[in-house]
């Protein structure tokens, strides 16, 4: 499904430039349950928001399903997003002044799903994070951990292929954390859904098949093993 | 140092309240290290804001080294704060477009420290934190993980007497957790600083001397231990 070669991302800061990835060569199949690990500023973020085409390399290749990301332009990439790629986010990013609900709903809406069928799904979507009972809440009345769900459920509303998870338990308590991750592994195991899951966590990291480590913009190991 | 008894918080939400505290009483003495545990949306944050002046209960009593918080006006609560108190909220609340050292300058900047001063004290506060080399950047230009690093080093650069952390290593790697505990301990042990830690993390919860467990609201259990 996904496959880069030697993704480099350099931002302009000051009078050099900070490279956040340095040649990063890997690739995930459909159907994958991988965990990305690695310390606090390693590049984490940067793969996935470049894997989530949110973002475009400095330099390197990037293929999804087989397609060159990097010729598309704007709306190409938006169009890729839509349809086939759930994100969630380490900052949350819900709408702050959006019920949840609707929140969930705006990948549809983006879709061009019915209003009915739209709030249909959000709502089943809730209701699998535990928070069907809170679906007319705004995010400031939410907890953070609340948030946190909202914005997985949003991931999870359009079906998409590919689902990037960036941090998703970081504020969940250890038995909404589990049901999270019962959830993609779910997702995974019948819908086919290749899972990306950034986390400190080995718990959280336990549950996937294969664990890729980040140091200093560059992978520095990929272990496959057996599922928790 | 922290008196509360009976203290409730009611959030109006749709036709009925939503009780986020239900009669906390506790109290917190100078010098404790405790953390403050619970599932996703028992209170936690709650609490804390009600601790640190953010936020006023909906009824019961809160004494701050013996007085009465309850009966302060705005300009009284905003004084304790920036006196008495270092806050890292669980969702950092870094200025956007402000850098990490003025970020991490800020509480210096209400208590009308001079600009060299606070200079010197936010850029030693940042080295603490292992980000000495960021202090230009924007929040925006910095991963997850380094943002809570600021928001850390803003809260310890007032010598406030009473830190409360929200959830201060959840986008952290296991090392910078560490570093983090282990400077909390050393302020706690070495400067008599009150540090009062919500955490997720049975690993984070291990340095404190006493676990406070919230669940729907109410204190459900209050130990003390052994220092890790
Ligand atoms: N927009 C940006 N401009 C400049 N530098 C950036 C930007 N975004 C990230 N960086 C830097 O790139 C490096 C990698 O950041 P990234 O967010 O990918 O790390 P991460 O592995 O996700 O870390 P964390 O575990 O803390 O979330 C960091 O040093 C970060 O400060
Ligand atoms: N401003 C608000 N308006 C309405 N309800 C709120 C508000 N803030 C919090 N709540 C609700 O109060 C309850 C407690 O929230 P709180 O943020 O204290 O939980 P928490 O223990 O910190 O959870 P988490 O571990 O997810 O951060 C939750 O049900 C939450 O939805
Ligand atoms: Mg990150
Ligand atoms: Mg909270």
């Amino acid at each position: 499904l996904i496959e880069t070669r030697g993704i480099a991302k350099v931002y302009a800061l000051g009078e050099t430039g900070l490279r956040a990835l340095d040649g990063v060569t890997t690739s995930f199949e459909q159907g994958e349950f991988a965990a990305i690990m690695g310390p606090s500023g390693s590049g984490k973020s940067t793969f996935m928001n470049i894997l989530g085409c949110l973002d475009k390399p400095t330099s390197g290749a990037y293929a999804l399903d087989g397609r060159d990301v990097g010729r598309l332009g704007r709306d190409g990439l938006a169009e890729i997003r839509n349809d086939k790629i759930g994100f969630v986010f380490q900052a949350f990013n819900l709408l702050p002044r959006t019920t949840a609900l609707e929140n969930v709903e705006l990948p549809l809406v983006y879709r061009g799903t019915s209003g009915r069928e739209r709030r249909r799904r959000a709502l089943a979507a809730l209701e699998a994070v535990g928070l069907g009972d809170r679906w007319a809440s705004l995010p400031s009345q939410l907890s953070g951990g609340q948030q946190q769900r909202v914005a997985i459920a949003r991931a999870m509303v359009n079906d998409a292929r590919l689902l990037l998870a960036d941090e998703p338990t970081g504020n969940l308590d250890t038995k909404s954390s589990r049901e999270i991750m019962d959830l993609f592994v779910r997702l995974n195991r019948d819908s086919g859904i290749t899972v990306l899951v950034v986390t400190h966590d080995a718990n959280v990291a336990a549950y996937a098949r294969r664990v890729v480590r980040f140091l200093d913009g560059r992978i520095v190991s990929d272990e496959t093993g057996a599922p928790a």
